[in-house]
């Protein structure tokens, strides 16, 4: 079962490692961005983690809705990982616009595990195809939420937002999603 | 089965996207090295994969093999990935040193993946043992190289290095092996 094994590698290569001192990057982000006042009001100071049911991931999250911008990224972290010396982890931070024009900064990313199944869904030799991968989606999204409910390294510090696919022809589909967590949060 | 999935990430996420610009890397590198002179000689241009069957694997290889010394990394290879924007893909640049004194650099790691198959045989909910384990690497192994061997863009820019732990008492078990390997290829 390949979500599973992708799930424990998400956790344990990277979530385990980058979420204990998510806190103190954003804290050090918003001590040289003081001008802009980032992360006040609404912003959240969790990684929100997007998982799109089908697996249509992009690299740029301005590109799926225009009222996302690319605000900077947080801080390097620097980790020595099996053989790479000071190996980057890095997260991008977002301004976020909601229906009153009002921006709100977040950190977000999607689960890149996803392009894994994604591919493999293309790749024949891959052994699973299309009609697995939703499956595979649901089955990667359960087990993760497993992992890190018992997590106490990552208790309170992410938020996994489910996203389906079903509402893909609204423009602000994933403003909207995100900022529907953002307010759950306060 | 959870090495086969996490061959095809290593492979999808990895290998397909930094293999392709390794060369060019190498090549900046001896630019901005050239006072050194390094992978003159019998160093290689190809990424040596260390694959250990005991998926025992540490962070800096040197802790590993006094024969073994951290020279430099390569310039960092920035992707934007999944919403992490510039996300840095880095390779580490080793001097291995011969019976004869002689030192040989090579860009070598280990696989990370098998950090994650080792940390899922420690965690009882993961689902698998360390019985279990050394069938995961092997299946790793021989999954990532039948995919390594049909792939356009990693042919001939890798060597997959699996080690035996059977001689882990010899201190200079690491260095010989990849020594043995850099001279295959004359
Ligand atoms: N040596 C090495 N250097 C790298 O830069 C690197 N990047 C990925 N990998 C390995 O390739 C495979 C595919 O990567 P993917 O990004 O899909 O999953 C990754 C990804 O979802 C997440 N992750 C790890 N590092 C980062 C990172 N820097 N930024 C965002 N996500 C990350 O956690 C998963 C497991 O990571 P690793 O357990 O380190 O091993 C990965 C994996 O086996 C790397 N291996």
């Amino acid at each position: 079962n390949v979500a599973h094994g992708l799930a424990w590698s998400f956790y344990l290569g990277y979530l385990r490692l980058v979420l204990p001192c998510l806190q103190d990057s954003i804290e050090a982000f918003c001590a040289t961005h003081w001008a802009s006042r980032p992360f006040r009001g609404r912003g959240s100071r969790k990684l929100l983690i997007l998982v799109p049911l089908n697996a249509n991931i992009s690299h740029k999250l301005e590109d799926e809705d225009h009222n996302i911008r690319f605000y900077d990224n947080l801080p390097n972290n620097e980790i020595n990982r099996a053989g790479v010396r000071g190996r980057v982890y890095k997260h991008s931070v977002y301004s976020v616009m909601d229906e009153n024009g009002k921006a709100h900064e977040c950190v977000v990313e999607y689960a890149t595990p996803l392009l894994t199944l994604y591919s493999m869904s293309q790749e024949s030799s891959a052994g699973f195809g299309e009609p697995e991968r939703r499956q595979q989606v649901l089955l990667f999204y359960r087990t993760l939420q497993e992992i890190l409910e018992h997590s106490l390294e990552c208790r309170n510090r992410y938020k996994l937002i489910l996203l389906n696919d079903k509402h893909d022809e609204d423009p602000h589909f994933l403003s909207k999603a995100i900022l529907r967590h953002l307010e759950q949060q306060q």
